[in-house]
């Protein structure tokens, strides 16, 4: 159950470290 | 308190204080119980939230926006930033018809505090790999809404790029990155961008560069980057 959970705390992780943009561009 | 208590309490015609409170407890709920609580507030209580959301919302407009139906805005808000941080919840926000044009609504640079929640909750719509393509649908709904108001479709997000708010401008640039790398058409990438220019991201893009901010740092780089890779390969 524990792995369904954090969704939006990764994406919003993911946005604010720049991470999500530069790896779409990898 | 249960899942189905606070649908039954949300039934009510709750108000002002005791909704405030209903969705303080709500949000701490949705924050701490497993991911079967959450799905047994499912569809049901998204929707209630919705409507109470689209009801405040049509609200004649408080002085100064700092009354209580814009805390309980903001608290819905913050409760759907709960409910989608699970797939079940997250999937039944992206299928529910009024999810993504009521956060859209909820873009106000007159709550700037409230507007930084929004527009960070959109990005994530916007960056998700699926095939229903959720920043054509975010794009859509700006888009639609300025219609309606008879506003340039990005003037929210250069207002809130305005306010004196680093964490709002970093959150307004966050979202204007993730609606423009999601685009396939190069294209139709340089069509959003100049878009944006000529409304007046170019001078503020001069001012907000000297601002000392990781996260807004980040943004500018991650804007500048993908403007120049774009011009190259034009």
């Amino acid at each position: 159950e524990n792995d369904e959970t954090g969704v939006m705390d990764c994406l919003l992780e993911a946005l604010q470290s720049g991470a999500a943009f530069r790896d779409r561009r990898k | 308190r249960s899942a189905l208590m606070y649908i039954q309490e949300l039934k009510t015609d709750l108000r002002d204080a005791q909704l405030l409170t209903c969705l303080e407890s709500l949000r701490v709920s949705l924050n701490n119980n497993p991911v079967s609580w959450v799905q047994t507030f499912g569809a049901e209580g998204l929707a209630l939230l919705l409507a109470f959301l689209r009801k405040l919302q049509d609200e004649k407009e408080e002085p100064l926006y700092a009354g209580i139906g814009v805390k309980c805005q903001h608290e819905i808000i913050r409760c759907l930033k709960a409910f989608m941080n699970n797939k079940h919840g997250l999937k039944a926000m992206l299928t529910s018809e009024e999810g993504i044009p009521l956060l859209v609504r909820s873009i106000n640079p007159k709550v700037p505090h409230m507007m930084v929640d929004v527009v960070k909750l959109l990005s994530a719509i916007c960056i998700l790999e699926h095939p229903g393509n959720y920043h054509e649908r975010v794009l859509e709904c700006i888009t639609e809404q300025a219609e309606e108001q008879e506003i340039e479709r990005f003037q929210p997000l250069l207002s809130g790029m305005h306010k004196n708010s680093i964490t709002l401008k970093a959150g307004c640039m966050q979202l204007i990155n993730a609606l423009i790398s999601r685009v396939e058409e190069l294209d139709f990438r340089i069509h959003l961008r100049s878009e944006l220019m000529r409304l007046g991201l170019k001078d503020l893009l001069k001012e907000v560069r000297s601002i000392e901010n990781e996260e807004l740092k980040v943004q500018l780089q991650v804007f500048e980057e993908q403007a120049d890779e774009d011009s190259e390969d034009l």
